[in-house]
């Protein structure tokens, strides 16, 4: 099953 | 020779900027077990600071483990850490291998 949209989850600071 | 031992390194990054300047991906449950530093952004804290690399992986923030934190645990973990008064700098235990200590 392709990756969880959760999987390239970015967060800038 | 052997096995390159993979270490970890305390970065002590001064709040020396209005931002800290970093993005992170991974987290617990994602291919990426441990938030990994994907960029950092000119001008902030941690460019100032010129020790945090794109492409550590984060240990531990403040001393706190970032061991089976989700992303938006850790994330959230680490923007309170720079904008608490508390303290003047943010305290990041990172290593260069890919690897969880």
């Amino acid at each position: 099953s392709p990756p969880k949209d959760y999987e390239d989850e970015v967060t800038f600071f | 020779p052997g096995l390159l031992e993979p270490t970890s390194t305390l970065v002590r990054v001064a709040k020396s900027a209005s931002t800290l300047g970093i993005a992170i991906e991974g987290g617990a449950n994602t291919r990426q077990p441990l938030p990994r530093i994907v960029t950092i952004q000119r001008g902030g804290s941690a460019h100032n600071c010129g020790q945090l690399k794109v492409g550590q992986v984060i240990l531990e923030v403040n001393g706190a483990t970032m061991r089976g934190r989700e992303h938006r645990d850790a994330a959230r973990l680490i923007a309170e850490a720079f904008k608490t008064k508390e303290r003047d700098h943010v305290d990041f235990l990172v290593t260069e291998f890919n690897v969880a200590l």
